[in-house]
């Protein structure tokens, strides 16, 4: 729909839905995605950043959306 | 929030590269 993976939507989703000021660690994905391997993770993230979904914040291991608030 | 002046100034700054980026695949897409 979005012209994203199944992949790359469902880790979007979790940054999206993350509360946190810092956003959500790598490792908080990965707990949370039980069906997705760190590298495929790590593979949706920069995927997403270089297109403007999500950016860096206080690490390189921490992630918010820009769509969200 | 627990954040720094600081570390809130680089979340600030890498959300608005964020959207710059976001702008311009839009953009090339149309």
């Amino acid at each position: 729909v979005n012209g994203l993976t199944a992949h790359q939507s469902q880790v979007l989703n979790l940054i999206k839905n993350c509360p946190v000021p810092e956003g959500m660690s790598l490792q908080e994905l990965k707990l949370q995605l039980h069906n997705m391997s760190m590298s495929t993770i790590k593979q949706a993230v920069e995927f997403l950043s270089s297109e403007g979904h999500i950016y860096s914040t206080v690490d390189d291991d921490h992630y918010k959306s820009t769509d969200a608030e | 929030s627990g954040l720094t002046e600081e570390q809130k100034r680089r979340i600030e700054e890498n959300r608005q590269k964020a959207l710059a980026r976001r702008a311009e695949r839009l953009a090339a897409q149309r």
